[in-house]
């Protein structure tokens, strides 16, 4: 009901009230409480740096385009989900069409032990899971990770690739593993890894001092041990938009419980 | 009650309901006297308006519909009328002080998505069920 330079016609042809600061503040605070969120939240490294190259953002663009056009369609179509051999560009599928809430988290760190280490090989990559929605039970977890040629003089042979949930580190002893997921491909293969794993992220949740991580290995048919970086999997030092990263899907709890506002 | 006299039955036909019948589609539905009945409207809210595009990666802004307008005996101007919503009509043209009129509101939702950094740099895609306005009706 505004009068004078606090109206203007909005290009659609109708009269449009300018928020006062204090307003626009309380429908931003309305909007996040949509959201769930307690604050604005403030990407550390700046907006430019972040969004065009790096892996992740550009997957979970990928998947927000499918998930609006199932939108759009509003279909229920029932597709597998996202495991085994894939391209960078999701499919909108059963894990994602049944997801309320879909985060992808970027590596925080990562160790090898590589061809200047005793064998066996392996590479690991660590996660933080802190932010993660309250309130939300995970339905399925992949771990994806980039296979560029690598420097293998036999291209059709088979590389095994597994990855282990870390689930308890000794200072005098190998650490205890626990077998997530497996994968069988040629070496000469190029393209995104996807491991399912949901039963880590699931651990990790419970407490957050099961989250020490996962650990890949590659192995030969004959059962040699391969450092990852040689097979050509990429990890931190690799191009931003091949980088490894987690994603993780969420289902709201059928709670009745609401935070009253 | 006494039996009504018998009415002739209009004459069936299969043609549609005129679209501007259908409400939250077409813009101007106006009833015969020139209120406004009960359809879905937009109010566009810009996240670049709110200075928020450094956080939100898509989309740029949000269609908040809404519904408004009347829901006023007869009914047949606004197709999605429920049958409660006809009767509570006919109740308040009898008791106008007692029986409110049936309430304009929404008919159909569908959800929307949000894809955001949080502060750590995840970015989280956030799907919103029974959010969108689709279509609006008298209750």
């Amino acid at each position: 009901t505004g009068t004078g330079p606090r109206r203007r016609f909005h290009a659609a042809g109708f009269l449009q009230r300018r928020l006062s600061g204090g307003e626009r503040r309380e429908v931003q605070r309305e909007i996040l409480a949509v959201l769930g969120l307690p604050g604005r939240p403030r990407p550390r490294t700046p907006a430019a740096s972040r969004a065009p190259a790096a892996a992740a953002p550009l997957f979970m663009l990928e998947l927000y385009r499918a998930v609006a056009g199932e939108e759009e369609e509003e279909e229920e179509v029932s597709r597998p989900v996202l495991t085994g051999f894939s391209t960078q560009s999701p499919q909108p599928g059963s894990a994602v069409s049944r997801a309320d809430t879909v985060v992808s988290l970027v590596n925080m760190v990562e160790q090898d032990r590589d061809i200047f280490s005793p064998r066996p090989y392996w590479k690991e990559f660590r996660f933080d899971l802190t932010q993660v929605p309250a309130g939300e039970s995970v339905t399925a977890a992949e771990f994806r990770i980039y296979k560029a040629r690598g420097v293998t003089r036999h291209p059709n042979n088979t590389l095994h690739v597994s990855i282990y949930e870390i689930a308890a580190e000794h200072s005098n002893r190998e650490s205890d593993l626990f077998l997530l997921d497996v994968q069988d491909l040629r070496a000469g293969t190029e393209g995104w890894l996807v491991f399912d794993v949901t039963a880590a992220s699931n651990h990790w949740l419970v407490d957050r001092k099961y989250n020490l991580g996962l650990r890949l290995y590659v192995e030969t048919d004959d059962g040699h041990s391969i450092d990852p970086g040689s097979a050509g999997l990429l990890g931190r030092r690799g191009p931003r938009s091949k980088q490894p990263f987690m994603v993780t899907f969420f289902r709201a709890s059928p709670s009745p419980a609401r935070v009253s506002r | 009650a006494a039996k009504p006299p018998r009415r002739r039955q209009p004459k069936k036909t299969n043609d549609l309901p005129h679209p501007n019948k259908l409400p939250g589609i077409f813009d101007d539905v106006h009833a015969a006297d020139g209120r406004q009945v009960c359809r879905r409207h937009e109010l566009y809210v810009s996240f670049q308006d709110l200075g928020w595009l450094d956080w939100v990666i898509a989309p740029q802004g949000y269609s908040a519909y809404y519904c408004e307008g009347e829901c006023a005996f007869p009914l047949d101007s606004c197709m999605n009328a429920t049958n409660h919503a006809i009767l509570q009509s006919l109740v308040h043209l009898m008791k106008p002080e007692a029986v409110p009129k049936a309430c304009c509101a929404p008919t159909k939702l569908s959800a929307t998505s949000v894809l955001y950094y949080d502060s750590n740099n995840n970015v989280i895609l956030k799907k919103h069920r029974n959010m969108v306005v689709k279509s609006c009706g008298c209750h």
